[in-house]
């Protein structure tokens, strides 16, 4: 499903050079369950940003990174703005690790607005969408706005709408942080159910126990894999 | 130190009418290093935020909750505005769940803010604001602004923000939430430094293992506090 072949991100800001990714090469099947792990500031949401389009590889001043990120066998690293945009709303869902909350739109809105992007009828939106915050616990915040949330419960509702509409592929960048071991657990069966029915999930996490629901563990450390290894509780 | 009494606060949007606390009662004495544990959206971050005086404690259409909130001695539930902001300034360092970092200001200036507010020379200000910064390890990241910072670099510097003063009264809000568990380590080993110097911390935390750091743990659920108990390992 995914295939990154020696790819780079540097960011360049007044006085620094910061090499976030540096020539990461990296296979992901569809169906799997990989959780990337590292100490803060290695490059994990880097390499998420860049495997979920949010982000363009590159190294300072090349037009590429020279690196190739096939998706669904397509490359996909030189796509314009609008192309990235496209193969995302169809295929991506993401949990970001600040939430990135719309402030305008409640709850309900909020984890509905995949599902209107993708066409999907009014009234199977409202059963879809009530199904999902009754299942991540927030039925009794459906119309309050993010600044109205609590942390973990602005986290269960980007966790929803990333899953809304059931994409092939999951990003989720630390989808458990701000919450607490029972209702963490909660998110993590909810991803564990979906990668049964064959969603991709790739999952940064700093919680051992976490990454102990995927079926592999990748270790980035400074920009570079160093190891992997397999992971199945089960 | 801190003797709260009965103290309320219910939040009104339109259509619903949300008891955050419930006559919440507790003491906590100088030089205590308490953890505030409890399930997403039982009122931690809203205790804090009381006891921060960011927010004032209230019932619905009552003035005041009724209930008493002495901090070193001094009644401050009443206080308005300029009243809480003054008490704040000088005695409470706060390490907010969401980082509240200042998008225009680099990390080196977040970090001096606190110092330059308190009036502290501009020569030991840096010494002070280096040493910090090099002791939670970003001083690469020294001329960063928020938005290029990863998740657990803005959170350590929203901790250095929080230190800085070495306040009497340090409020920490989910410290350690997106960091790894070796920069996790660092920041409560910090807290438990200047604990043993006499300050006085509140941590609200969804990890055992950081609480297992503190002296006593407190269990809130849905607004109340069901249980306490002592935890010191050593
Ligand atoms: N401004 C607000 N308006 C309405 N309701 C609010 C507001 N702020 C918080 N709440 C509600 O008050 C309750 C307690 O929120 P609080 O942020 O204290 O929870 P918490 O224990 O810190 O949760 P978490 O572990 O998820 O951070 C939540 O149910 C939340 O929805
Ligand atoms: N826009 C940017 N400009 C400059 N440097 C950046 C930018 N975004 C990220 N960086 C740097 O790139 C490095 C990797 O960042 P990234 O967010 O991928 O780390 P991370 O592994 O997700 O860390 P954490 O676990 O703390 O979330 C960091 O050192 C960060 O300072
Ligand atoms: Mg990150
Ligand atoms: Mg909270």
């Amino acid at each position: 499903m995914i295939k990154l072949n020696k790819i780079s991100k540097v960011y360049r800001t007044d006085e620094i050079e910061s090499t976030a990714l540096n020539e990461v090469s990296l296979e992901i099947g569809k169906g799997e369950f990989v959780s990337i792990m590292g100490p803060s500031g290695c490059g994990k949401s880097t390499l998420l940003n860049v495997l979920g389009m949010l982000d363009k590889p590159e190294r300072v001043g090349v037009q590429s990174a020279g690196g190739s990120y096939k998706f669904l066998d397509s490359e996909v690293a030189d796509l314009n703005e609008k192309g990235r945009s496209d193969v995302r709303k169809k295929n991506i869902g993401f949990i970001f690790q600040n939430f990135n909350l719309i402030d305008e739109l409640t709850v309900f809105e909020s984890i509905e607005l995949p599902l209107l992007y993708n066409k999907i009828g009014l009234s199977e939106c409202k059963q879809r969408v009530n199904e999902l915050i009754e299942k991540i616990g927030i039925s009794h915040r459906a119309s309050h706005y993010p600044q109205q949330l609590s942390g973990g419960q602005q986290q269960r509702v980007a966790v929803a709408r990333a899953l809304i509409t059931k994409p092939p592929l999951i990003l989720a960048d630390e989808p458990t942080g701000n919450l607490d071991s029972s209702h963490g657990n909660e998110v993590m069966e909810l991803l564990c159910q979906l990668n049964e029915e064959g969603t991709t999930i790739i999952m940064v996490t700093h919680s051992s126990h976490d990454a102990s629901y995927s079926d592999r563990i990748i270790n980035l450390l400074d920009g570079q894999i160093v190891s992997e290894k397999k992971s199945k509780m089960a």
